[in-house]
């Protein structure tokens, strides 16, 4: 049971460092081990420091950065032990244009392997999508959806 | 075990029947404000078997049930199916594909259906189990739920990590 | 001290009503005093409905719907009783570009006679400003402001 | 009581002097994630008064003295002054001017001024409460906070009206 956890622990610090390099370049992030008489349950500390920054509290950090260390902490997790599929529901609403195009190089290292449904109002986002989903509702409807392939091609 | 389809009828805000045919990459949904989107997030958690009325944002479980608008008038209940491609054949059944269906009457009654055929909310939790996605916690990442991830206490943290391992 | 919040939720539920119906074209909100032995402690009750839709809980609004009918009732309290500023801080993040056009209305109420201090990722919300505040930071550096009037000509 | 200027130095990560000039009526703050805007706001807050650590984001007081970075070192105090336009009369000083300052030490000494000379905390928050800005809940409306609003319960808004009130 330790071991199982030891393992995944291991792959997910790995991928948490290298998402945090994609999404944060220049930054450093890290997961530790806390310091604890019990290896069954110590507890798990991310570490976030984004580019020229010093290693301060998470709290000090902007709801952006915030945000997007959290998703690099997140994807680390779906990168090691991945599902079949994962729904996201805006996640990205706190980014700014910038950040947000380095989170779609996040959702680029799953996308071959593991199925994504993406929520968004982002524009950024739309474009990376395969198949796109308008979803609407007139006042005193039924909500509706309709679908359109994206291509290479569409812009 | 990937989505190939969902379809919705009765459930929340889509009174209509309605089906999204999912692409195996990135499948991304738009749309205005209060238009339905977060619903059909709630929908997959639903059939997937959540009983926890405060991840679908409701207080009892009744208020899945398409409540009516000024226009037109309430639905007796809910029904969403969720079809998933066996193609790992995660789940020893010898189908291509595992549909699954829960229904929703607005007395209380609950019905749940594999592949059309009756079965307990326990026979979909552990097929789902098997194949990998039981645990829904962080399949689905709902709406606001990003900003709270770094909040976690260390404890949180591993028990994520122990949950995906 | 009764009569103090009787005229205060008077004037404030007049406010969120018009304010509602604002950003809610043909929706209703209202504000209600809960059912309660002690007028002193009886608990207010924030009710609201879009357009087409029926009275639902509150719970069951969308993440941009409850911002925007919690931004009503902010708005409604500050007509009611002004303070000389007010400073909000990306408030209108949930909003899609159709109740941001709206929001704004809200905005459009207030700054004839209170001071706003908005902090924002939005377009349409730096198109409202008298006034324009860049920050920055360079990596490693210090946060740095660079200010800009705006003018009814300027785009 | 409209604000004038603002002026941050060694506070959080406005390490060099900065000040901002305000017009009476829609001032708007942009920049990117991370670049000090919720600092600003944190900074009004802070020298109003606030001593509650976790609506400045901070642990301990101490983290809002510029701690810091790769290539710079840190400051050892943190220093916000706020000019207020006595406009009303709504204090019953006789200046056109009001401004408050608070300073913190790394060794935790603090340090307040009225218009220049040496006050006590309380000083400032009575000044603040007589000009109808004393409590500062719904003045300063937080990062994440409206999301907030219509969860709380009818106490809760009811408590708000009365504050206004
Ligand atoms: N049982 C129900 N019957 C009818 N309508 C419902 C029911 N449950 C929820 N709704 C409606 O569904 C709408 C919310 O949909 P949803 O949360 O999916 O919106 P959304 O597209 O995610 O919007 P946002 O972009 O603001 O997050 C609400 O307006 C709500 O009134
Ligand atoms: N004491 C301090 N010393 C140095 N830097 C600090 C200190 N406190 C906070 N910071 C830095 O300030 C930055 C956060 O600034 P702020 O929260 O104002 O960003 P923001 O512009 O609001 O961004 P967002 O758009 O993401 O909300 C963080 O990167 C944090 O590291
Ligand atoms: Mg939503
Ligand atoms: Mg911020």
């Amino acid at each position: 049971m330790v071991d199982l956890f030891e393992d995944a622990f291991t792959d997910i610090a790995r991928y948490y460092e290298e998402n945090f390099a994609l999404v944060f370049p220049g930054g450093t992030g890290r997961l530790r081990l806390e310091e604890g008489a019990d290896p069954l349950a110590t507890g798990v500390l991310v570490e976030a420091q984004p580019a020229g920054k010093r290693v301060g509290r998470l709290s000090l950090l902007s709801g952006g950065e915030r945000s997007l260390a959290a998703l690099a902490f997140l994807f680390a997790v779906f990168r090691a032990r991945p599902s079949p599929f994962y729904v996201l529901d805006e996640v990205e609403a706190a980014l700014d244009d910038a950040n947000l195009h380095r989170f779609l190089r996040l959702v680029h290292t799953l996308r071959e392997s593991v199925q994504l449904v993406i929520i968004t109002h982002q524009q950024q986002t739309m474009e990376a999508a395969d198949v796109l989903y308008g979803v609407t509702m007139e006042p005193g409807g039924s909500s509706q959806v309709i679908s359109k392939r994206m291509t290479s091609t569409t812009v | 075990m990937k989505l190939k389809h969902l379809t919705l009828r009765g459930f929340k805000s889509f009174a209509d029947r309605t089906r999204l045919d999912f692409t195996s990459g990135v499948n991304v949904v738009v749309g205005p404000n209060g238009s339905g989107k977060s619903n059909i997030l709630d929908a997959i958690a639903w059939v997937m078997g959540t009983q926890a009325t405060k991840s679908l944002r409701t207080e009892k479980m009744e208020d899945v049930v398409f409540a009516g608008t000024e226009t037109r008038p309430p639905l007796p209940r809910a029904e969403v199916a969720l079809t998933f491609v066996n193609d790992e054949q995660l789940i020893p059944l010898d189908l291509a594909e595992i549909t699954i269906t829960r229904r929703l009457f607005r007395d209380g009654t609950s019905e749940y259906e594999l592949n059309g055929a009756p079965c307990r909310l326990l026979d979909i939790q552990d097929l789902l189990s098997d194949g990998g996605i039981g645990r829904q916690q962080h399949v689905l990442v709902g709406q606001g739920q990003v900003g709270d991830v770094l909040n976690a206490r260390p404890e949180d943290h591993r028990a994520v990590i122990e949950e995906a391992a």
